[in-house]
């Protein structure tokens, strides 16, 4: 990919996993960032985006980069919070 | 509602505000919370008392960044605030975002409406994936005029404190045995054509139109209407009131509801009041007036009373002795009004659906309107 188009889309990634550790209790574990189907971070984008009514791709799709710019309430969308 | 289904086992609450966003006065402030309390207290038994000192169960503060819980803030946009479940310290606690630009317009973020969302975490709701609903987790742009709980808000409060005690309560307040079975709410909606009010009457500059327990406020120059519980303002006010009138130059307004009025000077009730109507001067036979209106510029005040009224001339201080058709005065108001204002030199007769514009130097109406001629429908 361009670098531009590249660092965008690291960006749009960094912002989705800082969404899903505050608000899904997603915890970025020590392997380097695996796009595999059923990679942590990739249930939590289908948890985030079933929430949400998105389309749920599993992938930072321009519908979920839109919402994770959002203003929002602070508290999580996953109970079990504590 | 959370895990474990935390709420509070009282139903008087106690809320402190800790500090003020210096975005918008603490008057302002006090009147968004004070709001925001009571689109839950109006579905539910729940009340709520302030208090400026010690303990309370909800503590409201607005701090920025790391502010001695667990979860800091991130700067303008993103997390504008948030609120703990039910329970003892921390808990019930509302913590707002100093770096967001607090408003009480559509501008910016607005304080009653993400107070009202951080309000139903305090009672005990979490997030709705509704996205009509007042707890859906992003913050939108929302329309004053339209009373903030959806059908989803109103089953989860209900589920966790039962329904409304005030036997009129609009919202059917059945108790929510399965929230799927209860009914939509009926609440007032502006743009419906059959919209009657019970008063009308100019406030600060702005437009009030009462409607059974509600009433909207209306700046004539601005789109959208605030909506408010009347009780908001006026706890000891009834609701379904008959009329309403000011007098601008002393900052009164004076409410009728049956053989009673109140004189209230912005959010608060004069003392001695409520007085009874025929200390103004009225007979012992009329028990209550329709629709009332002060005329600045001849000193006069209009009591509408079935197809006549009774003016009260305040510099020669009597009032008529007898009742006056009104179409004799107004030519063209036929029968009874529901509510009257002035707004600059024209009288706007609300009768039923209509909505008529009178000009009293023609002495004729002018305009035909429908009855939510300043909304925008």
């Amino acid at each position: 990919l361009p670098a531009g188009t590249r660092q965008k889309e690291e960006g749009g990634i960094q912002l989705t996993q800082k969404y899903l550790e505050n608000y899904y209790g997603f915890k970025k574990d020590g392997e380097s960032f695996i796009w595999k189907s059923n990679s942590p971070m990739t249930k939590k984008i289908k948890e985030m985006q079933e929430f949400f009514g998105l389309e749920v791709t599993g992938k930072v799709d321009s519908g979920t980069l839109d919402l994770v710019q959002k203003r929002r309430c602070g508290f999580p969308d996953v109970a079990g919070f504590t | 509602t959370f895990a474990g289904e935390p709420k509070w086992a009282k139903q008087v609450l106690t809320y402190r505000i800790l500090n003020y966003t210096p975005d918008l006065r603490p008057v302002d402030v006090n009147a968004s919370i004070k709001k925001a309390l009571s689109v839950w207290s109006s579905v539910t038994p729940l009340k709520f008392i302030k208090k400026d000192r010690g303990d309370a169960d909800i503590m409201i503060s607005f701090a920025a960044r790391a502010h001695n819980d667990f979860m800091p803030f991130d700067g303008p946009g993103g997390s504008i605030a948030h609120a703990y479940a039910p329970g003892k310290d921390f808990g019930g606690d509302a913590h707002f975002d100093e770096d967001e630009t607090w408003t009480k317009s559509t501008e910016g973020t607005n304080l009653f409406y993400v107070a009202a969302h951080e309000f139903g975490h305090s009672l005990g709701l979490f997030h709705s994936k509704d996205s009509n609903a007042l707890m859906y987790p992003v913050y939108r742009k929302f329309d004053p005029s339209v009373f903030p709980l959806h059908q989803d808000d109103i089953n989860g409060i209900q589920y966790l404190y039962g329904p409304s005690n005030t036997h009129n309560d609009q919202r059917e307040s059945t108790e929510i045995k399965d929230p799927t079975e209860s009914k939509e709410p009926t609440l007032p909606n502006t743009c419906d054509p059959s919209l009657t009010f019970d008063a009308v009457t100019t406030f600060r500059g702005e437009i009030m139109f009462f409607k059974d327990k509600h009433f909207w406020r209306k700046h004539p120059a601005v789109q959208t209407a605030d909506f408010n519980l009347i009780s908001s303002f006026w706890p000891r006010l009834p609701p379904g009131v008959d009329a309403a009138y000011e007098i601008p130059e002393k900052d009164k307004t004076v409410i009728f509801k049956g053989n009673e009025f109140w004189v209230v000077r912005g959010d608060t009730i004069l003392p001695g009041y409520p007085q009874k109507i025929h200390t103004l001067g009225f007979s012992k036979d009329i028990t209550k007036i329709d629709a009332a209106f002060y005329n600045g510029n001849e000193g006069k005040t209009y009591y509408f009373i079935a197809d006549k009224f009774l003016s009260y001339d305040k510099r020669s201080q009597s009032m008529d002795r007898k009742p006056i058709l009104i179409s004799n005065e107004f030519p063209g108001i036929n029968g009874k009004i529901d509510a009257v204002f002035q707004h600059e030199n024209f009288f706007y007769f609300f009768c039923g659906r209509k909505q008529f514009e009178f000009d009293p130097d023609k002495k004729r109406v002018t305009r035909l309107l429908k009855t939510n001629f300043w909304f925008p429908c």
